[in-house]
């Protein structure tokens, strides 16, 4: 999932 | 987190804090598009629902509550408490043509096709253009107290530290979002005539008022 790298930002 | 990631959540935090200062101590919410209250606070709401399902710092569930909680106290303060106050008559952007559209968007392109995936790239795109009906509230009315463009500069500039900070993530963790990328793009530059007059006038300590 590319997502999960971002899931930190706000 | 880098340095600009992290003055970008400051940003977005003062911004939300400003405005409720200002609604707070005028005791009016005079000059607020509660629409766009409205769309940040389905922008948030649909974002977050992750606060249920992961953990991923106590910094970020933090913020995350901040923001859902202080939005959901403005849209009272704007709707409930000093309704009296509130300008419907001049808050006329038709929201709906934003909200319609973008769920189909965000229905078509996303990275995968799961109810929150989806709703998270619906709450990116909303809130990209989530500021239309309060930028098109000052530029009917043609003026905005300078608390205001305080609040809309604040605002402004927390995606733009964004940007910059995806920038920094590319080089140094070679990651990138587009449709993140896209619609943050999409959002700074919606700010960019207000960044104008803001630097022209604001700081200039005179009264914002726009060409008609």
């Amino acid at each position: 999932r590319i997502r999960t790298q971002l899931k930190d930002e706000l | 987190m880098n340095i600009f990631r992290l003055a970008g959540d400051i940003s977005h935090l003062l911004a939300i804090f400003i405005l409720l200062i200002k609604i707070w101590r005028s005791r009016s919410c005079a000059g607020i598009s509660g629409k766009s209250q409205v769309l940040f606070g389905m922008v948030f709401l649909t974002r977050y629902l992750d606060l249920f399902t992961s953990f991923i710092s106590v910094y970020n569930t933090v913020m995350k509550v901040i923001f859902i909680l202080a939005t959901l106290v403005t849209i009272y303060l704007v709707f409930f408490k000093f309704r009296a106050t509130y300008d419907s008559n001049n808050d006329t952007f038709r929201a709906e043509l934003l909200v319609i559209p973008i769920a189909g968007l965000a229905v078509l392109v996303n990275h995968e096709f799961s109810l929150f995936e989806i709703l998270w790239t619906f709450s990116i795109y909303l809130e990209s253009v989530s500021i239309m009906p309060q930028l098109y509230m000052i530029s009917k009315t043609g003026e905005a107290e300078t608390i205001t463009s305080h609040y809309l500069f604040a605002l402004g500039l927390y995606r733009g530290l964004y940007i910059v900070n995806w920038v920094w993530r590319y080089y140094t963790e070679q990651f990138y979002d587009w449709i993140a990328i896209v619609a943050g793009v999409v959002q700074t530059l919606l700010y960019c005539d207000f960044f104008y007059l803001y630097i022209t006038k604001v700081i200039k300590g005179k009264e914002m008022s726009l060409p008609a």
